[in-house]
């Protein structure tokens, strides 16, 4: 499984569709402070179905839909859509690309999908089951974070009960 | 279960270890349960020196050495069960020049079974990395996305 | 009592805004008494927009503004009662360029009534120093002061 | 009132005699991960009467004696002296020169002296009294410490009550 691209749109400072393509090997994502590289790997995590606002740097869902500027007015829905290239099928599901998308509308309402088809928080979190990707702390690490990995000892034990090595 | 959590903490121990000589080129690193009976319920504590170093509780540690740790024992656990991908925010931020060399020289030694994505201020980071995207916000409070540099 | 404070809190709040002004190049900050019947308890709320965004809570910032309204507020809180020397160690490690030039810029404005001591990995305040030391270990575990530049 | 040098001696990571000048304007000090940098601040709170073992990094006090390394043995004491100008009496004490030295031995024992003469903590923090300079969290930023000046909500009420504008 590899990521293919990532697109935005109305999320956070990104009103207007933004595609992000990731290649093979290592990718970097540069700017000035403020520019919005932290709301791109919020965008990711927010996909896979991450429920935390305080993660997400939000009170509320909804304030993750681009809240307007001086010259732009607030939109009214965010949509996020991660793909990924499934050739080598370790997701069990049938498709050769696999597509997860996730709306939010200002009244707080989320949407699941999968390669376009409405579908259920649970069927994308059983969709990355066993494959190490997904909100477990350890396969991304947030702006100033990482000295929890010393720290979240708790974490640190269930993560090794829950894996047979 | 505890003898698969004491298979998994053998795992990760002996990557810690493996992993943070890598990262500091030398050294010692081990994860400790301080009650050997009740593996479930134990305390893990964290052991380490720098190369050249005597064995330190971890508040002795520097700034840079106590996040080079974090990262080192982050990787090791990634080893137990391999995401397909990474997605690092400025990790690096505390690390000197050299200390940047061998993270991202693990890095790229990675790089065939894990996409990793770095959001980074350092230029030893930048220059390690295939592809490199600049974020801007030319018109005030709007994000986009303005050059793409792929590189050899 | 409640003049003494009320009268601190208001030439705080001024510098708070003036500085911020000054390091991000714009924008605004202010500083809110939730209750402003009960001054001596109340809470201190903090709200400021970087220059073209709209008024935001602190959460929505990003990691470099949240770092540069830290240190704004910090310098407006030293002009109370400015000490004659201020010590910072990697204060300013979530900046870019154009920040640290800035911050810098900021610092040797005041560093004729205070003297500054930074602790850095950063180029740009290091070329902003008139006094460079450099510590290292040539011998393991032994810190020694190696080399001191004079600038202009 | 001006700082003109600090000396250490057995304190962390420094066993030999070290002097640092202070010039006027800005100073930096560089170098690699590890090599002692915050040791520098910690001697400079330490001295100027710092009582918390958690903001100097330490479990105890003796601790911060020179430990030793494979090649040479631990050190008895550490000692910490800070330098000053005076010749514009802001310190109420009739020297030009005021020099405050910190002592401590592994007995945990620990000494204060002002200008060679032994005295108690009391009168160092007496000393530098409506100075602005001391243990308050503003003069001195320790390392990762910059976010706390945001959420000391009852540090920065209680400076606003200590302070007539
Ligand atoms: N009592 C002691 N005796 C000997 N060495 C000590 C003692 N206490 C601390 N150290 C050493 O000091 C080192 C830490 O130094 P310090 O925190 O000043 O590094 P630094 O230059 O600030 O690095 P960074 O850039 O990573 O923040 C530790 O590696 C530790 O070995
Ligand atoms: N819903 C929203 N609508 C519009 N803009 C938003 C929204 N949420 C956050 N922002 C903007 O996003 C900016 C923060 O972006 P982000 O945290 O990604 O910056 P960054 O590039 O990571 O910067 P740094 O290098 O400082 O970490 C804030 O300034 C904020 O104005
Ligand atoms: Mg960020
Ligand atoms: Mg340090």
């Amino acid at each position: 499984m590899r990521l293919k691209y990532l697109t935005l749109q109305g999320f956070k400072s990104f009103p207007e569709k933004t595609v992000i393509e990731f290649h093979e090997g290592v990718t970097s994502i540069v700017g000035p402070n403020g520019s919005g590289k932290s709301n791109i790997t919020d965008a990711i995590r927010w996909v896979l179905g991450e429920q935390s606002v305080k993660t997400l740097r939000t009170n509320k869902m909804e304030e993750l839909i681009f809240a307007g500027t001086s010259a732009r007015r607030p939109l009214s829905f965010a949509e996020v859509t991660l793909a990924m290239d499934n050739s080598d099928h370790s997701l069990s599901i049938d498709y050769e690309e696999v597509r997860i998308s996730r709306r939010i509308y200002r009244s707080g309402e989320s949407e699941y999908l999968i390669n376009d088809n409405k579908c259920r928080l649970k069927d994308v979190t059983e969709l990355f089951l066993d494959t190490g990707i997904g909100r477990d702390g350890y396969s991304m690490i947030g702006q100033g974070r990482v000295d929890d990995v010393l720290s979240g000892k708790a974490e640190l034990r269930r993560k090794m009960l829950d894996e047979a090595a | 279960m505890q003898s698969q959590f004491e298979s998994s903490f053998k795992f990760i121990n002996e990557q810690f270890n493996l992993v943070f000589q890598e990262l500091f080129g030398g050294g010692q690193a081990e994860l400790i349960l301080d009650d050997s009976k009740d593996v479930l319920n134990s305390n893990i504590d964290i052991r380490v020196s720098p190369p050249g170093k005597r064995l330190q509780n971890m508040l002795a540690l520097s700034g840079g050495e106590r996040c080079l740790t974090a990262i080192a024992l982050l990787f090791a656990i990634q080893k137990l069960n391999p995401s397909p991908f990474c997605v690092l925010d400025e990790v690096e931020a505390a690390l000197d020049e050299a200390n940047i060399f061998r993270f991202t020289d693990y890095i790229l030694a990675n790089a065939k079974q894990t996409q990793y994505i770095l959001v980074t201020h350092r230029r030893g980071t930048m220059e390690a990395c295939q592809m490199i995207y600049g974020v801007s916000m030319q018109e005030r409070g709007v994000s986009n996305i303005i050059s793409v540099k792929l590189e050899n």
